[in-house]
């Protein structure tokens, strides 16, 4: 809505059950489900929690979904908004606890408002954004921006690694520091959903250790990949939101 | 992260609800075989290579 050069993008609801609702541009659009070159690039943008006994907005970062259309070539296809509600791979009891949950309209029934907002802001990075790795020499202080700062976790020194871990003897595991500037008053959402943007690990990396295992009687050296250990990227976000990459079409 | 979280993240990746005791004579004889070796080192390549998605 504030961007000049986006109109504000107004969809209409093709498929409405009660867990999926469809956004999508509706004025002359082909029928795109079919087209596998779309279903290609459909990635999941963000998840959240939603508790039953609750009601009321929930906003959704779509920024990467936004920032992959855009570098799409011409002729592109349009971008299509799908929330829905987890549905499969679930026990008996959350299944049946998750079909409490509906969508629902903004106004009273019936008013015609039932429709979600998207809206476009455009934020320059290197002002809002972090700052890579933090500089070793200098401290941490209160005005350092969000950065990347080496943290090595000595695996010898613990005591219930004796004897289990055989590999690594410790690793850099990295952590973010700093704060991350807000955005002007006139930019930020007025929804008070988003809280301040945060320094979060935007990109993370396993850690594959070397363990004894018990088998067969005997110990053997086994092989374990431990996830989301290591820090590779720290960036600023709206609530934990991931952040645009460099992604390729 | 924290000690805690590492421990936690390696019970769980073995199914393990706890730390084996273990002592020096678990430890007599064991050596690393060169395609146990050849595994880390491969998946150690790999995660300096590859990003998943943090938070």
């Amino acid at each position: 809505r504030f961007s000049q050069n986006f109109r504000e993008v107004a969809g209409r609801f093709l498929v409405s059950e009660a867990s999926t609702h469809l956004l999508r541009h509706s004025r002359g659009c082909p029928e795109q489900s079919q087209s596998p070159a779309l279903s290609a690039s459909l990635c999941l943008c963000c998840r959240r929690l939603v508790s039953i006994h609750e009601s009321g907005w929930k906003a959704l970062d779509v920024t990467e979904a936004v920032n992959f259309w855009r570098q799409l070539h011409r002729p592109r296809q349009p971008l299509l908004l799908q929330v829905s509600v987890q549905r499969g791979h679930l026990g008996p009891l959350a299944s049946s606890a998750h079909r409490l949950l509906r969508f629902t309209s903004q106004g009273p029934a019936g008013a015609g408002q039932g429709e979600p907002q998207l809206e476009l802001h455009t934020l320059d990075l290197r002002d809002y954004g972090a700052h890579g790795n933090c500089d070793p020499k200098a401290p941490i202080t209160e005005g350092t921006r969000c950065c990347r700062q080496e943290m090595y976790i000595d695996l010898q020194g613990l005591k219930w690694a004796e004897n289990w871990v055989l590999e690594p003897p410790g690793f850099l595991a990295y952590e973010c520091v700093g704060t991350c500037q807000q955005p002007p008053e006139s930019l930020t959402f007025k929804w008070p959903f988003l809280g301040p943007r945060q320094c979060i690990a935007s990109e993370t990396t396993s850690l594959p250790m070397i363990v004894s295992m018990e088998e067969g009687g005997k110990r053997r050296p086994q092989v374990v990949s431990l996830p989301n250990m290591r820090v590779q990227k720290c960036s600023c976000a709206w609530d934990g939101a991931p952040v645009p990459r460099k992604l390729k079409p | 992260l924290t000690e805690e979280q590492v421990l936690s993240s390696l019970l769980q990746q073995l199914h393990l609800s706890k730390v084996p005791v273990l002592g020096k004579a678990d430890m007599e004889g064991l050596v690393i075989p060169a395609h146990v070796r050849a595994q880390y080192v491969a998946l150690l390549q790999r995660s300096h290579g590859t990003r998943s998605r943090g938070k």
